[in-house]
Order: structure tokens, then C-alpha cells, then sequence
């Protein structure tokens, strides 16, 4: 799903 | 990454070295709430329990490092080294305010019932209000040294990039976290009349003075 991919953010 | 992202970061981290340049330099935190540096230190500690099990990159493990380190070194002078020259009195704002109402929206709206899932919704959501009790000390005191001033722009500016930066993530990757977005304009909007004064007062030479 997309939000997996904000983990990416500090 | 892209550049709102980047330079966002470096505001944050700006703001992070500009607040432990004030303390080391004055010997001093007068005028600094203990009680943000306490959230904003809970805010790393729970958002960055992936630190070692999710490596993203390198520039993101060292940031995280360098987050946590210097939040809880700030804590830690204002608590022990310079707790002489903290101002207690006027950093009364009660932290449970913020800490409970967060924890409780945490478990309720979030993306996942997870625990590492809820612990990071809760450091977003805690994040938003985490400047609330400075914020808060600044208008009861009524002034804020210009160092700290420049801190709080810093700090709030990094967010308001990071909007930005969600804005292009959302059209050029389709990627998007209603929780981080809402949160983050939350974030920004509390700054906004910290933003009035700064470009009114500060950056025309004079300290900043809420009007009494």
C-alpha cells in the first residue's frame, strides 16, 4: 500500500 | 528525495545545532521549555524504533542517528548540566495534555493496528503539538531571545516543507499519508503567528516581543 512507501521520511 | 524533503531536513537539523549552539555559547536555557525537548526527544524514540531493523539509506540512518543523539543530549542540559538556569516557572504547560489525546487518536486512527504502526502514528501526531509548551512559555514570558527565534523559524519551516514535499510525492510518485500530511499542516499552522512576529520583528533587527 502507499503508506509503506512514507517510511522512507525522517 | 527531492529538494522541499532535502532542504527540509536541513532545517530541521539547522534547528537542532542552532538550539545547542544557543545553549553551549550562553551557557544557558533560559527561555527554553524542557517540556518540548522532552516530546520532541519521545517523538524520535518513537518514530525511530526501525532504526536498525528498516535500513533505508545511508543519509537516513545517520540523520536518525544524529535526531536522537542531540535531542536527548538537549534534554539532558536542560535537566542536569544548565537545570540552574532553566526557567521552571514559567514552563508549566502540562504535558499530559498533549501525550494522552495523542496516544489515544494513535491507537484509534492509524493505518495498521501495529504496534511499531501506532508507536509511529503516535510520534506524528506528538510531533504536531510538541512545540505547543515553548510556544506557550515564549507568550507567558512575553520574549524570546533572537537565537531561539531563529530556532523556532528553522523548526517550523522544516515542516512546511515537508508539505511541499508531500505535494510533489503525491503528484510525481503517487505516493501519500493522509495521517503525516493533516498532522504536518497542523504542525505548520501552529507556527503561524510565531512566522507573523519573525518577519515583522525579528528580521527587522528588533527582539521578539509579543505584544503585552
Amino acid at each position: 500500500c502507499m503508506e509503506k512507501q512514507m517510511k522512507d521520511e525522517l | 528525495m527531492n529538494a522541499f524533503r532535502l532542504v527540509g531536513d536541513l532545517c530541521h537539523l539547522a534547528a537542532i545545532v542552532l538550539l545547542l549552539l544557543k545553549i553551549w555559547k550562553s551557557r544557558s536555557v533560559a527561555g527554553l521549555s524542557g517540556k518540548s525537548q522532552i516530546l520532541f526527544g519521545l517523538v524520535f524514540v518513537t518514530r525511530y524504533l526501525d532504526l536498525v531493523t528498516n535500513f533505508v539509506s545511508p543519509y537516513n540512518t545517520i540523520m536518525k542517528v544524529f535526531f536522537l543523539s542531540s535531542s536527548i543530549a538537549t534534554v539532558y542540559l536542560i535537566y542536569t548540566k544548565f537545570k540552574a538556569t532553566y526557567d521552571g516557572n514559567h514552563d508549566t504547560f502540562r504535558m499530559e495534555f498533549l501525550l494522552i489525546p495523542c496516544a489515544l487518536l494513535a491507537i484509534v486512527v492509524n493505518h495498521e493496528f501495529s504496534p511499531m504502526e501506532i508507536l509511529w502514528t503516535f510520534s506524528i501526531y506528538l510531533e504536531a503539538v510538541a512545540i505547543l509548551p515553548q510556544l506557550f512559555m515564549i507568550s507567558k514570558t512575553g520574549e524570546a531571545e533572537t537565537i531561539t527565534s531563529h530556532y523556532l523559524f528553522a523548526l517550523g519551516s522544516y515542516r512546511g516543507l515537508y508539505i511541499m514535499n508531500w505535494l510533489y510525492r503525491y503528484y510525481y510518485e503517487n505516493n501519500f499519508d493522509v495521517i503525516a500530511v493533516v498532522a504536518g499542516i497542523v504542525q505548520t499552522v501552529l507556527y503561524c503567528d510565531f512566522f507573523y512576529l519573525y518577519i515583522t520583528k525579528v528580521l527587522q533587527g528588533k527582539k521578539l516581543q509579543l505584544p503585552a
